[in-house]
């Protein structure tokens, strides 16, 4: 009898520790799926930091061409005024 | 007694731990 | 003495469901530290991206102010040119 009683209490007991690890695992399960949510962000955020790396080099090989250009720019207009100078003289 | 799977309402048979669909326990909410 | 016996087999059952609760218990904890892990990523992408758009912004603007530039020295230019002929004239 004793024995009967000590198995169906124990039964009720790992019944109980059962339901318990099911919240758990229920928990788990949804914060996997939230995480996941988020990790799909990933992809989504180096793609976007790869273009504006791709534009920001564009940018500044643009910017350093044209600041070339201007040099080359500066240098005839001194030259032209030299000139006109010079005409000016004779 | 048989019993009703809260998450799934399978009718499970009495010595069944747990459920035969979900594998949830008896006494899972 | 079925009884006991159902209660034995009941309990048994009931103890093995638990380990594999245990298992699956313990593969998403796992889980979920692998998730974190990459999860940490997202704030480090999301300002790698915000630097290189500032960046970008910055090589733009500055490219702006200097083609303005170029156009006023190729402006100048272009005029000491026909002052310049227009002196070779006289």
């Amino acid at each position: 009898k004793t024995h009967l009683r000590d198995l169906c209490s124990r039964l009720e007991e790992a019944e109980r520790a059962l339901a318990l690890k099911q919240d758990l695992i229920d928990k788990l399960k949804e914060e996997v799926e939230q995480q996941k949510g988020s990790l799909e962000t990933v992809p989504v955020l180096t793609a976007q930091a790869e273009i504006y790396k791709a534009d920001f080099l564009a940018e500044r090989e643009a910017r350093e061409k044209l600041n070339q250009k201007k040099e080359e720019l500066q240098d005839q207009l001194n030259k032209a005024m030299t000139d006109i100078e010079r005409l000016k003289q004779e | 007694s048989e019993w009703q799977c809260k998450s799934c309402t399978m009718v499970n048979a009495a010595s069944s731990i747990l459920c035969e669909v979900c594998e949830r326990p008896r006494l899972a909410t």
